[in-house]
């Protein structure tokens, strides 16, 4: 942030706060600001993650600017906004996340794949929204409406997600004996093993347990 | 095969092996994972009893077994390519940690990144072989992620060319490695260097801690298991407190700084480089996010096709538990959040070997966002896969707090990540630090 506010050109992940601090430089009227999201377009909800990420890291950098004037060390200082800092980073891992799968996405040849897998990267995106919704708010990237908006269409996305989500879970392709689960066993036959497995427990070597005669039986002839 | 089940598979829109091709980066790759996993699977020495009846001591004794036999399979099968040794031993020991897992992730990786040409010859083979076997001792009981404050001492003696390695309080004993505590008869400690009077803040060294013939702790060295823990009952996680414990100059890993016979110290070109162990093991647990939070949701997915509940609508059958939104929308966002993990996880892996390529070519101008993106998003991951597991368990109702459901060993396994290899919060203020300074 610092470098970027200075003109400098930074790369990698955090190129956006170069790309960020050029737009500030040039003068634009508040009303003629584009409206950023179209929130069922993923390349637009990257964008706006990336914008809630610029915004966040700009107001955590001036969170510690603030404790800065007004604490005795730089290490108070830091203290001080450490939470801002906190949610920046997060907001930044959040931008890379959203921007790497709707990446992924352009890899994809198969139609039937890419459509299931967009979907899931849009739930994906839209759900960080609605979790998150008071940064983009705050920010001024989302109205209110949009915010119910995406509400809405995470509740569509669940039901289009609905008929493909054993063969997504079945994608990931985990064995029997890798995932060790009697809930989670392919052929699901759930209750069948639950039964077997309990049957296994050592408490069950021997129909009465030792403890009954040690403490139970010697118990009730004292009372 | 359960009838619900069978509906969602002929129902499904899409075929699903195109989508793991695509999460193994090529039917290849898959071809090769199944042929790798059949092999173990068939193996009758892969079979072994449930662990969940185990004590703890019963539980390590039979993970060493796993280990050493595993070794010995993979010598037989002929497997030595890195990341076939990664797939077999994540199915070797299927849901359990294994004993000697420091001695792979972090030792081994630690003597090939940070050791010179002279000592990778003279540890590497050992170390290959498990004569040596080693973990990697670095957090100490008082202290964590804030490496400078580490307090173990590593002096060096030019009169006799040795170090001098010392535990100057209770709280600077190690603790916490895995594989420390019974296991290992070396260890790389991370210690602050002090020569020609002056510190030069942490450093590794390669400290033998115990006899290679008998096994017994060496003079001078306290060793020992520090107890049972939330999860990880198949690992001897240890402490090591060392007393005036003298090791040759030589067991300094110098590849990037040295210390000269005469006690001159070398300046490392980056302070960052004896850190490379950790960035490797927090790139690393991005893709091990997407793992557990992948297999968590199989199994409750799975298990919401087959459970039915309540009722929908009056008078009908209880409908399957996955029909229910609310169920959906516990799930589906963290299948999406598994699937987006995957991805991130083969980034962060291709860019920690793209920029550690281009350290060892002698370029270090991308190592400050390596650390910060291999920091911010080891505590993001894990974070959200950590929760998202607990939302699996809750998700499959009581069956989920059986151990045989997998899920809470899935969680107890997974969630100590948020804190190992730098405390999740540790590591996003790092992160911030490179956001603003940027």
């Amino acid at each position: 942030y610092t470098q970027a506010s200075a003109g400098e050109q930074v790369g990698g992940t955090v190129s956006y706060l170069s790309e960020m601090s050029q737009r500030r430089l040039q003068p634009q009227q508040v009303s003629s600001r584009p409206t950023v999201v179209n929130i069922s377009d993923l390349s637009s909800l990257v964008e706006a993650y990336k914008l809630r990420a610029a915004k966040l890291v700009e107001m955590a950098a001036r969170s510690l600017q603030g404790e800065l004037q007004r604490r005795k060390s730089k290490e108070e200082a830091w203290n001080g906004a450490a939470i801002d800092l906190v949610r920046a980073s997060d907001a930044h891992c959040h931008y890379v996340v959203v921007k790497l799968f709707t990446a992924k996405l352009g890899e994809v040849g198969d139609t039937a794949v890419h459509s299931v897998l967009g979907s899931l990267a849009l739930l994906y995106a839209l759900h960080g929204i609605t979790v998150h919704s008071g940064d983009f708010l705050q920010a001024g990237l989302l109205s209110v409406p949009q915010v119910a908006q995406a509400s809405q269409q995470v509740k569509e996305l669940l039901a289009q997600i609905r008929v493909n989500a054993v063969a997504l879970a079945d994608a990931f392709d985990y064995r029997d004996e890798m995932l060790n689960s009697v809930l989670g066993r392919y052929d699901g036959n759930v209750y069948e093993n639950m039964f077997e497995w309990a049957k296994k427990s050592p408490l069950n070597s021997e129909q009465v347990h030792e403890s009954y005669h040690k403490y139970l039986k010697p118990l009730h002839s004292k009372l | 095969m359960n009838p619900d089940l069978r509906k969602e598979r002929d129902n499904a829109t899409f075929k699903t092996d195109l989508l793991t091709y695509i999460l193994d980066g090529g039917a290849e790759k898959t071809q090769r994972r199944r042929e790798i996993e059949s092999l173990v699977i068939s193996d009758p020495d892969f079979q072994h009893v449930d662990l969940n009846f185990l004590s703890r001591s019963e539980r390590y004794a039979a993970a060493v077994k796993r280990s050493a036999q595993m070794i010995v399979k993979m010598r037989e099968h002929g497997i030595s390519d890195p990341e076939e040794i990664y797939c077999y031993k994540r199915i070797w020991n299927g849901r359990e940690h294994e004993a000697l897992g420091l001695h792979y992730a972090m030792f081994l990786p630690t003597l090939q990144k940070l050791g010179d040409p002279a000592q990778q010859e003279k540890w590497i083979p050992p170390a290959k072989t498990f004569k040596v076997l080693g973990t990697y001792a670095q957090t100490e009981l008082g202290h964590g992620t804030h490496i400078r404050a580490l307090e173990t001492t590593a002096t060096y003696d030019p009169s006799t060319q040795e170090f001098v390695l010392n535990s100057p309080t209770v709280s600077s004993i190690k603790w916490w490695p895995g594989g420390l505590g019974k296991t290992s008869n070396h260890a790389i400690v991370l210690a602050q260097l002090y020569t020609q009077g002056h510190c030069h803040g942490l450093h590794a060294f390669i400290v033998p801690i115990r006899n290679m013939s008998t096994h017994e702790p060496l003079p001078g060295v306290v060793v020992g298991d520090i107890g049972p823990k939330f999860g990880f009952d198949e690992v001897d996680n240890g402490y090591l407190k060392l007393d005036n414990v003298r090791i040759p100059r030589e067991n300094m890993l110098m590849k990037y700084a040295k210390v000269e016979p005469d006690g001159t110290y070398v300046k490392p070109p980056s302070d960052k480089l004896t850190y490379g162990t950790m960035v490797f093991i927090r790139s690393m647990i991005v893709g091990e996010s997407a793992r557990a939070l992948a297999k968590a949701c199989t199994i409750a997915i799975r298990y919401s096709a087959v459970r039915r509940q309540s009722e929908l609508r009056p008078g009908e059958p209880e409908p399957q538990i996955l029909d229910y939104q609310t169920q959906q929308y516990k799930l589906f966002p963290l299948l999406a959040t598994a699937y987006a993990f995957h991805f991130v996880g083969q980034y962060m892996s291709q860019t920690y070997h793209r920029i550690t390529g281009d350290i060892d070519q002698g370029d270090f101008s991308q190592l400050p966002e390596l650390h910060a993106l291999s920091a911010g998003l080891k505590a993001f991951t894990t974070w959200a896969a950590s929760a998202g597991i607990e939302v699996c368990r809750m998700a499959c109702g009581g069956h989920g707090y059986s151990r045989c459901s997998s899920l809470p060993d899935i969680y107890v396994t997974f969630t100590p990540t948020c804190t190992y290899e730098g405390e999740n919060t540790v590591m996003m203020l790092q992160t911030a630090r490179y956001l603003v300074k940027s």
